[in-house]
């Protein structure tokens, strides 16, 4: 089956 | 006889959704970019850093149908998309469209008008993706939308 990657990384909010 | 497998990818379906040279919306490539970024494990983070620097545009017909990529996909991909677009990440890129510290007082007036509908709506159709509504609550406070 297809790999699912799931990356939940994210930046911070440009202010 | 059925069509060949597509082996047209995210890239050139996104140059030919968003081509300023298109009369009209090409909502065949639209779909199809919709499809093949549900298709693959990594289409969303792809789709997303794509259609962020498609709308980025100087030219407003291709940014313009960048966001409408944008919405229908929104629409039509699901929770992924979804997911990916919620994250600051991509709504960053939005963001450096229309506040006057980035590439607000350059881009079109149209597309920064466009940016901000679609994310109120989003706000509305996704309460669940918060940083969305924290990235509008803040481009409120800074009087980039209007009251």
């Amino acid at each position: 089956s297809k790999i699912q990657y799931h990356d939940d990384s994210d930046e911070d909010l440009l202010e | 006889m059925a069509a060949p497998p597509d082996e047209e990818s995210l890239e050139s379906r996104i140059n030919k959704a968003t081509n300023p040279l298109n009369r009209e919306i090409d909502w065949d490539n639209v779909k199809a970019f919709c499809e093949l970024l549900s298709n693959e494990p990594e289409g969303p983070q792809l789709a997303t850093r794509l259609l962020a620097h498609k709308i980025q545009s100087p030219q407003e017909w291709e940014a313009m149908q960048a966001l409408t990529v944008l919405e229908t996909c929104m629409k039509n991909c699901g929770k992924r998309f979804h997911s990916e677009v919620g994250k600051f990440r991509f709504l960053n890129e939005l963001i450096k469209v229309v506040s006057p510290k980035y590439l607000g007082s350059r881009a079109p007036e149209a597309v920064k008008k466009k940016v901000l509908e679609v994310m109120y709506s989003w706000t509305v159709s996704l309460p669940e993706e918060t940083k969305i509504s924290d990235a509008y609550q803040m481009l409120k406070k800074q009087g980039i939308v209007k009251q």
